[in-house]
């Protein structure tokens, strides 16, 4: 079973279409790994993206450099999955 | 038995026992198998008509992309409504007795299984790619508008990935040929999740659809219904002015088949939590959707074309 221990979700704000241009840049490198939710494309709407733990500080370092602003939307993926794994057990045997 | 917890995330079997279960206590209700994954699980519909033959038609799908799991939930609570309320809604009634309505819970049965047993986050189908290590084909890039143009990605290692061809995923195929059998589906609504967007063509190309101020005005109402029951915030629009460019998209290809009211939803993401919904937010998701999903529905029923 797959795990997602210390994968970050980030969310992303755009403020002009350069950033939304390196956002893109980095969607093309892929030996981050990254998994885009919602993709670059528009400033009006915010960017989310899962990295990988090893990637993270890769990606912050590139944001931050760009001043690029960004804020953890989850801070352990897996722990969220846990917790979903958790209810969903709860609730089947709640049916049971 | 009639005791399913619509508010928590099942497993594939037993969603098809829930809708086994409908099936068994509505007598307008029937589940038809319109094809089958690329694992060879059936791909089953379930038939809302109260008579006539080869009625005006709504289709309704859930869960193309399997990680976002709040849309197969929410189809499942949407079926339980639509049957339970016929009869007793004067809307859904007048809807029934005049079209018949189609509904997928689960498009990607898949990758749907693959993320209850493997990976979480798959959002693919689980087809095998000649000569590439990677797996699946992202089936909402898989269909036959502007198929392989910009918005979509050819690396079959991507989470875009168009795939080899149009209509190559069975689980695509199945949909087509359906929609091409039936002819005479008037609406067709998929339902994605996240963040909170109701969207009509294109994506494939800035060219606005010949409808585009009918679909706007639609979407409008839609969202001022939705946002009615808990505020939740959503905008509309095109998929390329909304969010981005995207080739090879579902609702182009419905929109370039004739069928005008075609829709796709992305739910809410209320709680950050994006496709990783907590459970106690399945029912308000599905009944704030339902208000949409309702005005599209008597939209469609009110404007026969």
């Amino acid at each position: 079973l797959e795990t997602f221990v210390g994968h970050q979700v980030l969310r992303i704000k755009t403020k002009n279409e350069e950033e939304v241009k390196q956002l893109q840049l980095l969607e093309s490198l892929e030996h981050l790994e990254l998994d885009f939710w919602i993709n670059p494309s528009a400033t009006a709407v915010p960017v989310d993206v899962r990295i990988p733990a090893v990637s993270v500080q890769s990606v912050k370092a590139f944001l931050e450099s760009q001043g690029i602003e960004y804020s953890i939307l989850i801070e352990d993926l897996q722990d969220v999955l846990d917790k979903e794994k958790q209810d969903m057990a709860e609730s089947a045997q709640r049916q049971r | 038995s009639g005791s399913f917890d619509f508010g928590a995330y099942h497993t594939l079997d037993d969603i098809n026992s829930e809708l086994d279960h409908l099936v068994s206590e509505y007598s307008f209700v029937e589940k038809i198998q319109i094809g089958e994954s690329y694992e060879k699980r059936p791909l089953y519909v379930l038939k809302f008509s109260t008579g006539g033959s080869n009625r005006p038609a709504i289709w309704l799908d859930a869960g193309i992309h399997s990680r976002e799991w709040v849309t197969q939930a929410s189809a499942l609570w949407i079926a339980n409504k639509i049957a339970s309320d016929y009869g007793t809604d004067a809307s859904i009634t007048s809807l029934l007795d005049k079209m018949d309505l189609f509904l997928l819970p689960v498009a990607n049965p898949d990758g749907f299984v693959y993320t209850h047993t493997s990976n979480r986050m798959w959002r693919k189908t689980r087809s095998k790619i000649p000569g590439s290590i990677c797996v699946g084909v992202d089936p909402n890039r898989n269909w036959d508008a502007g198929f392989g143009e910009a918005g979509a990605s050819g690396n079959s290692c991507s989470e875009t990935y168009h795939g080899p061809y149009p209509n190559s995923e069975p689980e695509v195929k199945s949909i087509v040929d359906f929609v091409k059998s039936h002819g005479n589906i008037k609406a067709f609504v998929s339902i994605h999740s996240y963040s909170q967007l109701l969207l009509y063509p294109y994506g494939y190309t800035e060219t606005p659809v010949p409808d585009q101020q009918e679909l706007h005005e639609v979407s409008a109402k839609a969202v001022a219904a939705l946002s009615s029951l808990y505020g939740t915030k959503y905008k509309y629009g095109s998929i390329i002015t909304t969010i981005y460019r995207a080739s090879g998209g579902t609702i182009d290809w419905t929109y370039n088949q004739g069928i005008k009211y075609s829709f796709t939803f992305e739910l809410r993401d209320t709680g950050r939590y994006g496709f990783l919904l907590p459970a106690k937010q399945i029912v308000p998701t599905a009944e704030e959707t339902w208000l949409a999903l309702k005005v599209i529905m008597e939209h469609t029923r009110d404007n026969m074309y």
